[in-house]
């Protein structure tokens, strides 16, 4: 079971913070459950997989895009709900049931997307308990995945120096190659050089013999 | 002309590296250098 | 204002939830509020400054490892805790008074550590909200942590890959410059040793010339 809970406003009653949390197995398309709390009472509810194709239908909305438009009124992050109005207000005819509704606000006009019927809990102290709960482990799972994502950093910033410091030495090794090739090079060549002189100055004796010699 | 073409060629190799005077860094690196143009 | 919730089962009632929110501004040396909350009802008081050096001193406790015992029990995490018990009990003299204690437990023995005077919250609703609240914000916050975080090691990955591209091409270079190094010595080289086939030939062409002429 995945879970998300924000913080919602709803139009009838802006001022007034209400908890929602929408709880799923796979996907949203799948059905969910949507519990609201305002700190002192709460309400819950489930839409199932049947009405939510229902809900897409009645729309004329393609089932999967009409889920992905779920996905981002009910349980993507807040600046995107800012796109999105939500409201909760009690049945006029039937008492104790209660409508939460969610619609799409674009430019000047809005369209409910759809709505889930709420029952009051007998017992909120329950629901606020896991509310709260439910955050504290998140967080603290939040925690270890921070921590963990921490220690992969300081690992590669460890490996970049590492590899940067390889790098740095091969750029030496190549400098220090060279001028080591060279400077053998260098000997090698030269001491043919002093052959050549040694010999020309062998051949100009020898040349000098010669035609002394004639 | 040709007698300058034959004194050089008496002096230098075709990679321009003197036959008899000592070379060093700096003029083994140009030769090289050069060898990599004509390349 | 740092906050830190947690969740504790005191002494006197283990089987219920409590939600701890300490909440202190430099550390808690310098004095923090405790709000105890049961998802129903909340309870709420300070600690001065002024008040921990006496607990510290009572405890005949140097104060910098009072307060650091302090952070363990009421501020860090869970598996800590562990050592430390809790308990919440109404003052049995003074109705509305109610006390928070803390304490440390080794092997066999337990020593108390300290305590905090509480009032109950006229409205619970607020610190309820608040809590969840604070959660939520708390959980954005690591989640653009985390998100950060993960986006750096994206970015350090990246680079590493470059780092080790560039690593292989250096090698590479060096064995290209080496190769072609030693195959223009070669040239070079055997240009002077062509010349000194050649200067030998003619010595001795020269030497065989002078010898005749003799």
């Amino acid at each position: 079971m995945e879970k998300k809970i924000s913080r919602i406003y709803p139009l009838s009653d802006p001022k007034t913070t209400y908890f929602l949390q929408v709880a799923w197995t796979t996907d949203l398309g799948s059905g969910f459950t949507v519990t609201l709390c305002n700190g002192k009472s709460a309400w819950t509810g489930t839409i199932s997989e049947v009405e939510i194709s229902k809900e897409a239908s009645d729309m004329e909305m393609e089932r999967e895009k009409y889920v992905d438009e779920l996905q981002k009124a009910l349980i993507l992050d807040t600046e995107l709900t800012s796109k999105y109005n939500f409201d909760f207000c009690e049945d006029k005819e039937i008492s104790e049931i209660y409508h939460f509704s969610y619609e799409k606000n674009l430019k000047d006009v809005s369209f409910k997307l759809g709505s889930v019927k709420l029952k009051k809990v007998s017992d909120p102290v329950e629901v606020i308990k896991e509310l709260i709960g439910y955050c504290l482990d998140y967080t603290a799972e939040l925690h270890v995945k921070n921590e963990y994502v921490q220690k992969e950093n300081k690992r590669l910033l460890n490996n970049w120096d590492d590899m940067h410091e390889l790098l740095d030495k091969s750029v030496q090794v190549k400098e220090e190659l060279e001028q080591e090739l060279y400077s053998k090079f260098i000997c090698v060549l030269n001491e043919k050089k002093s052959k050549i002189r040694s010999l020309q100055e062998k051949l100009k004796e020898a040349r000098e013999a010669a035609r002394q010699n004639r | 002309c040709p007698s300058t073409k034959q004194h050089f060629a008496l002096e230098y190799d075709c990679y321009g590296d003197s036959y008899c005077s000592d070379t060093d860094l700096v003029q083994l690196r140009d030769v090289f250098q050069r060898m990599h143009n004509n390349k």
